[in-house]
């Protein structure tokens, strides 16, 4: 189901997105 | 305990996506972080479109604390 694929992408995406954030800000994350 | 630093995080990170001090974030702010994150552009705006709940084409801090909120709280779980 590709609806199902992309609900999950965006989640892994957002994480992935936040983490960055986090570690850009402190050095590590 | 960190709920305030969840807030905190969440407001530092809308300034930096928000550059220019607007008070919402756009598809193009977003699109910005893509010389700062190793994201893609692709990936940035699936971002962006997650945040938008409402779908009007701007991020207000609302929003982008709900889904901020939303990331903390799973990493934490």
């Amino acid at each position: 189901d590709p609806n199902m694929k992309a609900g999950a992408t965006s989640e892994g995406v957002l994480a992935n997105f936040f983490n960055s954030l986090l570690s850009k800000k402190t050095g590590s994350p | 305990p960190g709920q305030l630093d969840m807030l905190k995080k969440a407001q530092e990170f809308f300034q930096t996506c928000d550059t220019e001090g607007k008070g919402f974030i756009t598809k193009k702010d977003m699109q910005r972080l893509h010389n700062e994150l190793p994201l893609s552009l692709e990936d940035l705006e699936d971002v962006f479109d997650t945040l938008d709940a409402d779908g009007n084409g701007f991020l207000t801090p609302e929003e982008f604390n709900n889904g901020f909120s939303h990331f903390f709280f799973s990493q934490n779980n």
